[in-house]
């Protein structure tokens, strides 16, 4: 038996809308330490990898007997959920041999209990192994800022050169019609921590990565406050989106490499 | 010019 009790639907809710555009399908692998997901787009330039973690406060009740994996198409499950309100609490229940996921929604007076069951798939992915690596430079900054600057220069060209220095971070843009570039420095007088830009530099680096790609994982932004850049020369960038009381969801985008 | 590298040749099958 599997059943997880998430105390914010719209945590759920807001991970698959953040996935569902580039990750058709995706095996939500489940144990007792929580639910993992991994996933490749289907040109295998990007990753993704949701990690909830059983013992926090996320769920209110986590059970899960037997490891097992759900094979969910991400479309159907962002319809399912939109069936439940921002604040019910979901829970999601599976046999130890499941073909069926079932979701229940209980609104916060208990007025009123919904439940969806929908169909399982066998999804054949492949999982990689993620290196567990120390990074040349860790970029924090607002999400939101992200998601303006993905936005911004996404209009003027396909790939972004993200240049990071002991000053700060700089992003360029170079299209056929015109370019772009904006830099950020490290704040050091904002009053919130998740207003800050700090840059951790253990080497400089300069890496471009396809725009798309960057902007469709800012459809997260609305999962954190802050987004942390991971940067390595010649290897794919980490832009993880903390989730507060639960975990974190990660995206890993292989480089631009010169020919 | 630039060529889109593949996930794959990063992270190596488990």
């Amino acid at each position: 038996m599997f059943e997880a009790k998430m105390l914010q639907s719209s945590v759920l809710k807001k991970i698959i809308e953040s996935l569902k555009d580039l990750f058709a399908d995706a095996n939500f692998d489940c144990s007792s330490s929580g639910i993992t997901l991994q996933d490749m787009d289907s040109s295998h330039v990007a990753l993704c990898y949701l990690k909830l973690r059983s013992d926090e406060e996320g769920f209110e009740d986590y059970r899960c007997d037997r490891n097992i994996t759900l094979g969910v198409n991400l479309g159907l499950m962002s319809k399912i959920l939109k069936c439940a309100g921002n604040d019910d609490v979901v829970t999601l229940r599976a046999e130890d041999e499941p073909n069926i996921l079932t979701f229940i929604f209980d609104s916060k007076n208990s007025e009123r209990v919904s439940k969806y069951d929908i169909k399982l798939m066998e999804i054949d992915s492949e999982l990689l192994g993620i290196p567990d690596t120390d990074y040349s430079c860790v970029v924090k900054m607002p999400s939101h800022e992200f998601q303006r600057i993905c936005s911004n220069l996404s209009q003027l060209g396909d790939s972004v050169t993200i240049d990071c220095h002991k000053e700060g971070v700089d992003f360029k843009v170079a299209g056929e019609q015109g370019s772009g570039a904006i830099k950020l420095k490290q704040t050091t007088s904002v009053d919130k921590e998740e207003d800050q830009v700090t840059v951790q530099l253990n080497e400089p680096v300069t890496q471009s990565f396809a725009l798309k790609f960057l902007c469709a994982f800012t459809k997260a932004t609305s999962l954190s406050d802050t987004v942390n850049l991971s940067l390595t020369q010649d290897t794919p960038v980490v832009v993880e989106y903390p989730i507060a009381q639960h975990g974190y969801l990660r995206f890993y985008l292989a480089p631009k490499i010169e020919e | 010019t630039n060529k889109q590298g593949s996930i794959k040749e990063f992270f190596k099958k488990r």
